[in-house]
């Protein structure tokens, strides 16, 4: 479902050349619960945003479903990301005007989803992170956990093919993060979603079905 | 030197009236490295902000060094909290124009430093979370976990008598959250600088002579 080729990212800081990825090669197929690992600047964020389609690669392809995305139109690209790809930011990147329900709302607003059902499933995904008693909290008026866990439920809530974490149990607690790991290892298992982990964290390395270990941006044999 | 007295504080969300604290009592003694842990949701940042002065509570009092900082206009209040406390935030607040040099130096601008001074604490403070080579990174430049250390580092730097860090090693892998730790270690039993940590990381527990357990606003005997 994605194949990597070769993918590098560079940075130029001044005058001084930061190589954040250099030429990783990776394949993911369908039903993979896969976990990358590496220190504090390994590249990991890097390889998400890449995946993710919301940065651009300084070399080498990235391919979703066999579609070049370096071939697509931002429009295309845009498309792309909003029917298949559901990322949960290291930073959460919660809109902060809106409440807990209107961010993981959000996303179901371009589809034509009746309000009712909208409700429906907004609702569904907050249960599934603890939070729906939560719903009408804006992210100020809710802790650290709480609004990286309304950052879980907005990218769950479209039911998208690959499910991209970053870092998704950072500011978890060890119960409240395997009851959400549950949650998504259930719906990997359920409906076949890839789900592609950003972490340090053993909980969820023990759960992935595969760990690439990342270093200096390069994957370590 | 930190002494809590039914500490309360409540928020209004609409009719709702949540509790966040229920009556805190808490004494934190020179030289003491202390773990507050709990689950999501349970009032560590709550508490945390309380003790650093920088929200006020509903009920009850906080004294520092013997003084009730609930008699203290908010100059005063300011002027207790740049002499005594630093701040390590569960989301990092660092100012976006900044580099990571001038971030961890911001708070010696206030003092009258001279700038060689300023410049080696700021190196040394750098150099002591890793990231003596990224100094003229700006945060948008920097991995999340760098960016956590980088507040860890603008927290040290003044050298303060107590030092607050919420989630500090948060978004740090295994190797570079111990490394630091240690470094914070090392401050606290060299100078008896006081740490209070908001935490549910083994490694934070494993290190601190004393653990106050929180749920839903209150201490668990
Ligand atoms: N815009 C940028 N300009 C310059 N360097 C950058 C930029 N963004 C990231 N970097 C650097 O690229 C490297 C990889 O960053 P990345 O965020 O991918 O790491 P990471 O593995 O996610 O780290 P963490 O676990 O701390 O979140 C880091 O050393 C970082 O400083
Ligand atoms: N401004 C606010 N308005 C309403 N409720 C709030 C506000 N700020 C915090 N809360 C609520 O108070 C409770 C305690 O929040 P706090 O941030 O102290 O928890 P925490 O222990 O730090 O959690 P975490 O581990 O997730 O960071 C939470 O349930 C949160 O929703
Ligand atoms: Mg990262
Ligand atoms: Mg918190």
């Amino acid at each position: 479902v994605v194949e990597v080729k070769e993918l590098t990212k560079e940075y130029y800081l001044g005058k001084t050349l930061i190589h954040a990825l250099q030429g990783i090669d990776l394949k993911i197929q369908e039903g993979e619960f896969l976990a990358i690992a590496g220190p504090s600047g390994s590249g990991k964020t890097t390889l998400l945003n890449l995946i993710g389609c919301i940065d651009l690669p300084t070399l080498g392809s990235i391919k979703i479903d066999n579609t070049d995305i370096g071939d697509l139109s931002s429009d295309q690209l845009a498309e792309l990301r909003a029917a298949k790809i559901g990322f949960i930011f290291q930073s959460f990147n919660l809109i902060p005007v809106l409440s807990a329900f209107e961010n993981v709302e959000y996303p179901l607003l371009r589809r034509k989803i009746k309000k009712n059902e909208r409700k429906e499933r907004v609702m569904n995904a907050l249960k599934n992170v603890g939070l729906e008693t939560f719903a009408k909290h804006r992210p100020d008026e809710l802790s650290g956990g709480q609004r990286q866990r309304v950052a879980i439920a907005r990218a769950l809530v479209t039911e998208p093919k690959i499910i991209l974490a970053d870092e998704p149990t950072a500011n978890l607690d060890h119960q409240t993060g395997t009851a959400v790991l549950e949650v998504m290892r259930g719906i990997n298992e359920g409906q076949g979603t890839i789900f592609i982990f950003s972490t340090h964290d053993p909980k969820v390395m023990s759960l992935a079905n595969r760990i690439v270990q990342l270093m200096d941006g390069k994957i370590v044999p």
